[in-house]
């Protein structure tokens, strides 16, 4: 597992992180820094080219509050006529305290899925996340991949799949490589780690034209005690995003 | 497309701990653009696992949520800047921010504050048109006040074109809404250097005395980007 996971950093440089000055000092570890979380990310055969990693999988050790940003819209009539199988879902999801809206009224199967399991459950305990397809204008089909890789994810983390969340990047119209991936998972949640390397692999892995990794931590005082707050993000084309 | 994972293990109630995410979005990644072009899958997700030992925050006025506020912005503006310091092709990163003393500065750490409107809203909506705007000057490394002027009055946020002041690192390119006679090949160096180095480009602009703060990050377009985006195919 080591091994895999230096090969892993091999692929392309950490971006550097411009920080606002403040009272925290830089760490690192990204995703992994703060208690409670393991990263992993290795390489399944989802990308159309070459073997950087490509599954990413972030969890936590225990219920996670979750705060989720993506794409919302409300126009029920314009799902009902694309993806029938989730219109009840979504009006359920109307509740949804912290959403608003962009323009932006296509929202990708991943993005409707994780909308829906946080509808119902305000805790969560793993992100899955890859990179090759979009899984975006997949139509229902789309949408059965995400919960057959939740439902996989889930038995293998022996969790709900509602505290499973998803998240695709790549090409737009392409659904994911379901076999490849759910291939995939038993190799990555045994490689999972609190390792700074892991969370490194995690943020090399969920990359798609990114010619740097973007993986950030601080620690700071809250309250009188240090906590830790870190991430992971990636992005460098279709970027001006509108989320609510 | 962006996607996004944060954690921290703060103990926080969820219905802060979502507040306390869209604020830091707002500040952060729904600043950035490289393109313009707003993807079906941006999602960012932010897990507390509350483990820290810390007191419960359970309210967004306690001076705790604040300091959590504080270090959530600053993750999320540190990973925000690395996103369009690696816009496809870019050379180099534009960040747009006004500060107290009614300056906007437009750099690779630049800060936009519109002077007389609202607040921070309307600051930031101003910052992010600068920023988004094709400014293919830049890449040009053109010196030109103008569609600097032209981004910040299409932004929807009014103000009064005779207090407008642009200046491009410390040259003054205009002010009271009048152009300034400047250093040409000075400025186009300081362009130019930013560029070569995949460094920074410092713009300062008012627009009055208001009191908000905002701040935007873009990047300059190069013909890299169509390049990298036609061979990116279905």
């Amino acid at each position: 597992v080591s091994s895999s996971m230096n090969e892993t950093s091999n692929y392309i440089p950490a971006a550097p992180i411009l920080l606002p000055e403040g009272p925290w000092k830089q760490i690192s570890g990204g995703v992994t820094a703060a208690k409670g979380f393991k990263a992993a990310g290795t390489y399944g055969g989802l990308r159309a080219k070459g073997e950087k990693p490509d599954l990413a999988l972030v969890t936590c050790d225990v219920d996670a509050i979750a705060a989720v940003l993506h794409f919302c819209f409300d126009s029920s009539i314009l799902i009902s006529s694309w993806f029938p199988a989730v219109r009840a879902d979504l009006c359920a999801f109307e509740n949804f305290p912290a959403c608003a809206f962009t323009t932006n009224v296509v929202a990708a199967a991943p993005v409707l899925y994780c909308k829906h399991v946080l509808g119902i459950s305000e805790t969560a305990r793993a992100v899955l996340i890859n990179a090759g397809q979009a899984n975006a204008a997949t139509g229902d089909a789309g949408y059965q991949d995400v919960i057959e890789c939740a439902k996989a994810l889930a038995q293998l983390l022996q969790m709900r799949s509602e505290e499973v969340l998803i998240e695709s990047t790549g090409v737009i119209g392409q659904r994911i490589k379901k076999e490849a991936l759910l291939n995939t998972l038993p190799r990555l949640v045994g490689s999972l780690s609190s390792t700074i390397e892991g969370a490194d692999s995690a943020a090399i892995a969920i990359t798609t034209t990114d010619l740097v990794s973007k993986s950030v931590a601080i620690e700071s005082e809250v309250g009188g005690t240090h906590i830790r707050v870190g991430g992971m993000a990636k992005g460098s084309g279709m970027i001006h995003p509108n989320m609510a | 497309t962006l996607l996004g994972v944060v954690t921290t293990d703060a103990l926080v109630a969820t219905d802060v701990w979502r507040k306390m995410v869209q604020v830091a979005v707002n500040r952060s990644f729904n600043q950035i653009t490289v393109d313009g072009d707003t993807s079906t899958n941006d999602t960012v997700i932010a897990l507390a696992s509350g483990i820290s030992g810390s007191t419960m925050i359970s309210s967004c006025d306690s001076y705790e949520a604040k300091q959590l506020q504080a270090c959530l912005d600053a993750v999320m503006q540190g990973l925000a800047k690395s996103i369009a310091w690696d816009g496809e092709g870019a050379t180099c990163l534009i960040e747009v921010l006004y500060n107290d003393d009614s300056i906007l500065k437009l750099y690779f750490q630049f800060i936009v504050k519109v002077i007389g409107a609202d607040g921070e809203a309307e600051a930031a909506k101003i910052a992010r048109s600068v920023a988004s705007s094709s400014l293919a000057a830049i890449y040009g490394r053109d010196p030109n006040w103008g569609r600097i002027a032209c981004a910040a009055g299409y932004a929807a946020i009014p103000f009064h074109p005779n207090e407008l002041c642009i200046s491009l690192g410390d040259i003054l390119l205009m002010d009271g809404g009048q152009p300034l006679p400047f250093d040409r090949a000075a400025a186009s160096a300081y362009l130019r250097k930013a560029g070569e180095t995949h460094g920074t480009v410092e713009i300062h602009i008012s627009v009055g005395k208001g009191p908000g703060i905002g701040q935007a990050w873009g990047c300059d377009l190069s013909y890299d980007y169509v390049k990298i985006n036609a061979e990116y195919t279905t």
